[in-house]
């Protein structure tokens, strides 16, 4: 369902310069795999994934999602392609600070034409799961860090997605809770075929995948399976 | 050079409600400890932080710092506390989006009189030890989640503080640059003696330490050796 081929992304700097930040990235993911990816700080992780999301698009390579060129969509379908298939957890959580934890969770369910009421309880359920059932009338200022990640969780999960893309969901969780929501990734990739990519920089966290990509200077320099050490 | 005495902290939420988040916290640290404080996302780690480097006052309690009763200074007074002796590494990294990265960087320089010169020299030291020197006229926008985080590390320690409040300053680095940070920490308490309290969800950081402090729902559950396990 994800086909990356030669991707390569480049930046504009300052002075008219370009920064290659990924080079010829080639790779693909089947429906019900999930993945890990790794590797060190500003290696380029995050450029990649908001690939795969079509949040951005390449400098030059192919992307193809669920068979679509991606590459040629206009931001329309683009979007369109995002709602209906993808949740994904930003490596900045992107809450909207103004609207309540309920509806920042509700907010993917807006495009699904479904009542009121539906959005309500799915938003309630993924609270649940991620401990946070307490604390839906809160806004984003008025919680953790660790708390902003789990709204941002439940958010990616509340329309059941087909593709999770998560971008270090653990960053800001301390040890336990990281395991319990792993736990629960594990459950919807395994019981329900749903495929997952994620971003992480801990070897624990890795391990509930069954295959690691590891990223080094914009290169893929592993992909295969996640090593138990 | 700190002294918490029973801080109780409570924060409005809606309907003119209040929820009480700290619970008679109190401990002490010396100048030249190195302390690590753990627990749960959402038990009031960052709200104990705040109050200790002067951002927030406790709702009842008394908070001494340099011995001085910080409840009872005025906003300036403690702005001119906190510029003098402190440096905080935020759990969101608090970079000012419009600004370099040098800038950033020399940002709590500007309090000291020093000359120009001396605060690039300075600045450029710091982005150097976290592996940053190739990026000082980078916005924080066009930088990695960890780049990021490596600019709020060297603007904590650009401007010689003898207190470093660090809230989770790993969070978002690999276990290799997370280590080389925590070793310079290390460095920087053992040779010069500065006083390190730091936020962590990471037992492999808190081993750098020579203190834990656990707090859970608010209240402190341990206070000791950091346990090898
Ligand atoms: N401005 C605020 N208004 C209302 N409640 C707040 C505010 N700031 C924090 N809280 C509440 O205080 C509690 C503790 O928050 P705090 O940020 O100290 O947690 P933490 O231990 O740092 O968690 P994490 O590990 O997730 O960063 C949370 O329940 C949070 O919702
Ligand atoms: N908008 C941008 N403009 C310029 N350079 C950028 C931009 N976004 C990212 N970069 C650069 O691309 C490189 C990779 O960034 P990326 O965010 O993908 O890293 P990462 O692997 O996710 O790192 P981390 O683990 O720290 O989150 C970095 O050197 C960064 O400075
Ligand atoms: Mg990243
Ligand atoms: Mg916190």
């Amino acid at each position: 369902i994800i086909s990356m081929d030669k991707i390569c992304k480049s930046f504009p700097v300052e002075m008219g310069g370009e920064q290659q930040v990924l080079f010829d990235i080639t790779f693909d993911v089947n429906q019900g795999e999930f993945v890990s990816i790794m590797g060190p700080s500003g290696s380029g992780k995050s450029t990649c994934m908001n690939i795969i999301g079509a949040l951005d698009t390449p400098t030059s390579g192919t992307y193809k999602l669920y068979g679509r060129d991606v590459t040629h969509l206009s931001p329309d379908e683009l979007a369109v392609v995002r709602n209906e298939y993808i949740g994904f957890v930003f490596q900045q959580f992107n809450l909207l600070s103004k609207r309540s934890v309920l509806d920042n969770v509700m907010l993917p369910l807006m495009y699904r034409g479904l009542p009121m009421e539906e959005r309500i309880r799915r938003a309630r359920e993924m609270l649940k799961r991620v401990g946070l059932e307490n604390f839906e009338s809160y806004l984003p200022t008025q919680l953790s860090g660790g708390m902003k990640q789990r709204v941002a969780i439940a958010r990616a999960l509340a329309g059941d997605p087909k593709l999770i893309l998560a971008d270090e969901p653990t960053g800001a969780l301390d040890s336990k809770m990281g395991n319990e929501i792993l736990s629960f990734f594990k459950k919807l990739n395994e019981e329900m075929g749903i495929t997952i990519v994620m971003i992480t920089h801990e070897f624990e966290i890795a391990q509930y995948s069954n295959r690691l990509i590891h990223i080094y200077d914009g290169r893929i320099t592993y992909d295969g399976k996640v090593p138990k050490d």
